[in-house]
């Protein structure tokens, strides 16, 4: 059987929200080193990467390895019903039909349990090679957020330009163009504001808006979103989950025809 | 005009 317990059961919450736009249904793998889950947009422009290390978990079991597949929406149905403060767990019986969250409050007061009916999704899995990136740029989540967020009310894509000092974001639309440069800035004093640049070589890439845009709905999760680039190759968007994992994006790039 | 490359085709099946 598979039975997992988080006594931080909002982070659940938020993962889901985080990627319940982007994804309509997945696959959650269940091994005994954790619970993970990679999938593609429907698009197939992006691809989300979740992992939650067993250890990250107050209780941990998976006897067997299992596969579970749901639809996003159903189960973001059920964990907006698990207060912030809950602890959640999840319980599926080997070769089961359904997954059970049980939700606790702190003081164990009330006790909830909901059924998610699995389903059986064919998805394709992808090969991530662990390749060096060009640049990678740790900026607050909340300034990626707003960042990508400002720039899509003037244009649809964006150019991500990173320099030994300062990560450059700029877009044109039909009313004109907007670019908004961050420097690097480690205040030691404000860990949680501080934008790092780490480069090999400088990179200039174009990447949709759009999908930007939902990524950053995992703000949340982490104080800062981690960017990695390499010349053509896709953009990988990171937060680190505090002790208990991470949640990646990856995005395709524009490239001129 | 740019055009907008598929994931898949930069990982692969594996």
């Amino acid at each position: 059987m598979f039975e997992a317990r988080l006594a931080q059961g909002a982070l659940l919450k938020k993962v889901v929200e985080a990627i319940k736009d982007l994804i309509e249904d997945a696959n959650f793998d269940c091994n005994s080193s954790g619970f993970s889950l990679q999938a593609m947009d429907s698009s197939h422009v992006s691809l989300v990467a979740l992992s939650l290390r067993a250890d990250g978990f107050e209780h941990y079991r998976c006897d067997r390895n299992v596969s579970m597949g749901m639809k996003l929406a159903s189960l973001s149905k059920i964990l907006k019903c698990a207060n912030g403060d809950d602890a959640i767990t999840m319980k599926s019986e080997d070769n089961g039909d359904t997954i059970t969250f049980m939700f606790e409050s702190p003081e164990q007061e009330r006790l909830s349990e909901f059924d998610l009916k699995l389903m059986d999704i064919d998805s394709e899995h992808l090969g991530i090679p662990d390749n060096e990136y060009d640049a990678t740029v740790k900026l607050p989540a909340a300034e990626f957020q707003r960042i990508v967020k400002d720039l899509s009310t003037i244009g649809d894509t964006v150019e991500i330009s990173v320099t030994k000092d300062a990560v450059k974001f700029g877009t044109t639309g039909d009313i004109g163009n907007a670019n908004i440069m961050c420097r690097q800035n480690k205040a030691a004093d404000k860990p949680d504001e501080s934008t790092e640049i780490d480069i090999n070589e400088a990179v200039s890439l174009t990447f949709a808006l759009r999908y930007l845009n939902s990524f950053a709905k995992a703000t949340p999760l982490s104080t800062h979103a981690v960017l990695k680039l390499s010349k053509e190759l896709p953009i990988l968007v990171e937060y680190h989950i505090p002790e208990v994992g991470r949640l990646a994006f990856y995005l395709a790039p524009k490239i001129e025809d | 005009s740019s055009r907008q490359r598929d994931i898949s085709s930069f990982f692969g099946g594996a």
